[in-house]
């Protein structure tokens, strides 16, 4: 079985800017519910 | 090895029953049960012992940088031709019998060891799950998942292995499946889908010349749900400066099978697709064309806090059956009524009141089943 995420997040708008949403996996990487799957920094 | 000797204690006892006079075809029989069993157990050793190879083949590759590619073949095209269906509903079946319990602790020990399961974070005893379905759905001890509760962070709705992720630009953006195959997104979630698929450069245009974009597919379902959802719907939301993303996730036979909400956020409506039920491993993805958009699969649409996201749960044919904590109801697997592939998904919208259900980060949403 297989599980697709589609979400919208947080890009770029400024050079400066560092809310900008990141992967922090890898592909192959193993994973449990919980963990982050990526996030972003509040201005 | 004892069993081997005692299978040679048969074969010789029958070769001495011959010699003395052709008394020993009752021996004969009894002889082709274990032998049949054992020939059975050998074969499916054979197949495990193929398909860990396989998967160590995958790895060893994906650590030096190379990719799998997408390469039909004969195999994937004679999957087309079965059953799947019937075959997953009675693989649903047959584990769903129940087993006498002092032989529980030995089959899911058998299980979790040739699958990789660590049944220490099982929340019950081995003996108390009667069935091999019942085990496989699990559930886990307090604390043996904890939520990273970083406001700024996404977490993951399933243990499992990341098969892909990246960001989706433009209209008509694309997964891709593997190296050389692509879906399109709007594919997977339904056409139906509220996804936000305007590009920022097109978002502009769009802006200057209102009357166009009233006829656009995508605006038109926005407007859909804003109507039917007035409390949740906040343009800002549907601004494009936020960045769509996607997240690919297999889940192994070993793994633990529920579903959780990777961030607080109000599911407003609920798709099924009645699709095929084609395995979903590692092989199959490289070789069967469309592998996500043909399986039967529910999607789960709503908002959060940083605008749309929806999670789709797409069947196997081992894993047949999704199940919803928030819609107990509600059931897949089920038979076939239309021979017709391309029949339209099932919709559900959530919000009588326009609110959908509310679900916190990490609560429990649903759940793969066997068969």
């Amino acid at each position: 079985s297989t599980v697709v995420m589609v979400f919208q997040a947080p890009v770029k708008k400024t050079v400066d800017s560092l809310s900008e949403f990141k992967f922090s996996v890898k592909r192959g990487d193993k994973i449990r519910v919980g963990e982050a799957l990526g996030g972003w920094q509040e201005q | 090895s004892s069993f081997i000797r005692k299978l040679r204690g048969q074969a010789v006892a029958q070769a001495q029953a011959s010699f003395n006079g052709g008394s020993g075809s009752s021996k004969g029989d009894s002889f082709l049960v274990p032998g049949a069993t054992v020939a059975t157990l050998l074969m499916l050793g054979a197949l495990h012992a193929r398909r860990m190879y396989d998967d160590k083949k995958v790895e060893e590759e994906r650590g030096k940088g190379i990719e799998s590619e997408f390469q039909p073949d004969l195999k994937a095209t004679f999957l087309r031709f079965l059953p799947l269906r019937s075959m997953s509903r009675c693989w649903g079946y047959l584990t769903s019998v129940e087993i006498p319990v002092w032989l529980r602790p030995y089959i899911y020990r058998a299980w979790a060891r040739a699958f990789h399961s660590n049944l220490e974070e099982a929340a019950s005893p081995l003996d108390e799950y009667a069935s091999l379905r019942d085990f496989f759905i699990r559930t886990l001890k307090e604390g043996c998942r904890p939520i990273d509760s970083d406001p700024h962070c996404l977490v993951s709705p399933v243990d499992g292995t990341i098969l892909r992720f990246g960001e989706l630009k433009g209209p008509g953006a694309m997964i891709e499946q593997v190296k050389g195959f692509s879906y399109s997104v709007s594919s997977l979630l339904g056409a139906s889908s509220f996804l936000p698929m305007v590009a920022e450069g097109q978002m502009e245009e769009d802006e200057e010349e209102p009357e166009k974009t009233s006829v656009s597919k995508s605006k038109k379902s926005w407007w859909r749900i804003s109507l039917a959802s007035p409390k949740v719907w906040d343009p800002v939301l549907s601004r494009p400066m936020r960045g769509l993303f996607y997240c690919v996730i297999y889940l192994k036979p070993g793994d633990y099978h529920r579903i959780h909400s990777p961030v607080d956020w109000k599911i407003l409506i609920r798709r099924h697709f009645s699709g095929n039920l084609f395995p979903v491993n590692e092989r199959a993805t490289r070789t069967i064309r469309n592998l996500y958009v043909e399986n039967e699969r529910v999607v789960l649409e709503g908002l959060w806090q940083e605008g749309f996201m929806a999670i789709a749960a797409v069947g196997a044919t081992n894993i047949g059956s999704i199940e919803l904590v928030i819609e107990p109801k509600f059931r897949t697997n089920l038979q076939r009524k239309r021979l017709a592939h391309s029949e339209p998904p099932e919709e559900r919208l959530y919000d009588p009141e326009g609110v959908g259900i509310m679900l916190r980060k990490g609560d429990e949403v649903g759940a793969f089943n066997m068969g």
